[in-house]
């Protein structure tokens, strides 16, 4: 996955996904393409969560998941999920939910608890950076006002680094995350971060936008054949749009 | 026809908007209608596409051999009670799925906790 959080030279503020899921899950020889992908893309739907006629909030879900991946509190934050690979993951949580132990979160809900709850970004930030959880992951939050993004590094026990995007003086106006530790390098088998932060650099922040970010998240290796779909969100506007990724060969398996 | 990694970025321009037949469609969830009930309309129209995805993964995990067959009996007959042990509306959400779709309590569960499984 690749997540960016942005604003324009007017200080609007813009949130950008890709969602690569199914890495390993079947490769299928034909098509050059992931089984399971494939199978995904179909059932990906914008969902409005409605109360009373008036929409709370908006998320890109497959059909059947219930929690949230990516959503959009309109007119106050916005939030991305990056899977977080670690030895003390979700399966170590899960064994301890068996054996009773109820205190963590499951990652999903807690996002959509999140979106449904938090009033502010601030409030966003902290349930998500404090929050006990069955597994690790990386929590992208954008705000309304500019310099309000910041990537949340969790374990399952609590926040072990928030990067704010205001802290990197050279690039101060976005902040990109994919699925490793932003201090350490990317395993040189899967670094989408440097292309991702190239491109960014090409894009300038002139150009930062829906359609510019867009052309980001489309540019290989950052689309890859494992990416399902990119969302971009605009929070003051509540605007959330999804479009279906596929990654024409040549292109990179993830 | 790929390079051999680090891959190096190729970054496009002018892609936006892509074509429309690509566009995601969006769906109401109702929040004022029982936890059961919300899902039901969408999952009703959906149905061939969330079917086709777990039979595609239930291939897929056959694919390793006759053993896991049991896995996939238990996950189909005893990983529905994991529904009940999960916070509120979530567990009620997914019950009203598997009503609506027809599909085994326990894979939609496991559907729905496969983050946390597969993180490690």
């Amino acid at each position: 996955c690749t997540s960016i959080v942005g604003q324009d030279l007017n200080g609007r503020m813009y949130h950008a996904r890709n969602l690569d899921f199914g890495l390993f899950l079947g490769w299928d020889i034909k098509n050059n393409t992931w089984e399971i992908t494939e199978k995904l893309r179909p059932t990906i739907r914008i969902l409005e969560f409605q109360r009373s006629g008036k929409t709370l909030y908006k998320t890109v879900n497959y059909l059947g998941y219930i929690g949230v991946l990516t959503g959009i509190r309109p007119g106050v934050f916005t939030l991305t999920m990056n899977e977080r690979f670690n030895i003390d993951g979700g399966f170590v949580g899960i064994f301890e939910w068996l054996l009773g132990n109820h205190t963590g979160q499951w990652m999903s809900f807690l996002t959509r608890d999140t979106l449904e709850q938090a009033a502010s970004y601030d409030d966003a930030k902290d349930r998500l950076a404090n929050t006990p959880m069955l597994a690790p992951a990386y929590y992208i939050l954008g705000g309304t006002k500019p310099g309000q993004g910041c990537v949340i590094t969790r374990s399952r026990q609590k926040a072990i680094d928030v990067w704010e995007m205001s802290s990197q003086p050279a690039n101060s106006w976005y902040i990109l995350e994919t699925n490793y530790d932003h201090w350490k390098k990317p395993m040189f088998l899967d670094d989408r971060r440097t292309p991702a932060n190239k491109c960014m650099q090409k894009l300038t922040q002139k150009g930062m936008g829906i359609a510019g970010i867009y052309d980001v998240l489309s540019s290989k290796p950052v689309l890859n054949k494992l990416t399902t779909y990119t969302a971009l969100m605009q929070v003051d506007s509540g605007h959330l749009e999804c479009w279906l990724q596929y990654c024409p060969d040549p292109c990179y398996p993830f | 026809s790929a390079q051999v990694p680090p891959f190096t970025e190729k970054c496009v321009q002018g892609t936006y908007p892509p074509d429309l037949s690509r566009k995601v469609p969006t769906v109401i969830i109702n929040l004022d209608l029982k936890p059961q009930d919300r899902w039901t309309h969408v999952v009703k129209d959906m149905k061939p596409q969330i079917e086709d995805l777990l039979v595609a993964f239930k291939s897929f995990i056959r694919d390793f051999g006759n053993w896991t067959e049991a896995i996939i009996k238990l996950v189909d007959n005893d990983f529905g009670y994991l529904a009940d042990e999960l916070p509120a509306p979530y567990g009620d959400e997914l019950k009203g799925i598997a009503t609506a779709s027809g599909l085994p309590l326990g894979e939609v569960v496991l559907y729905n906790i496969f983050y946390e499984i597969f993180t490690v």
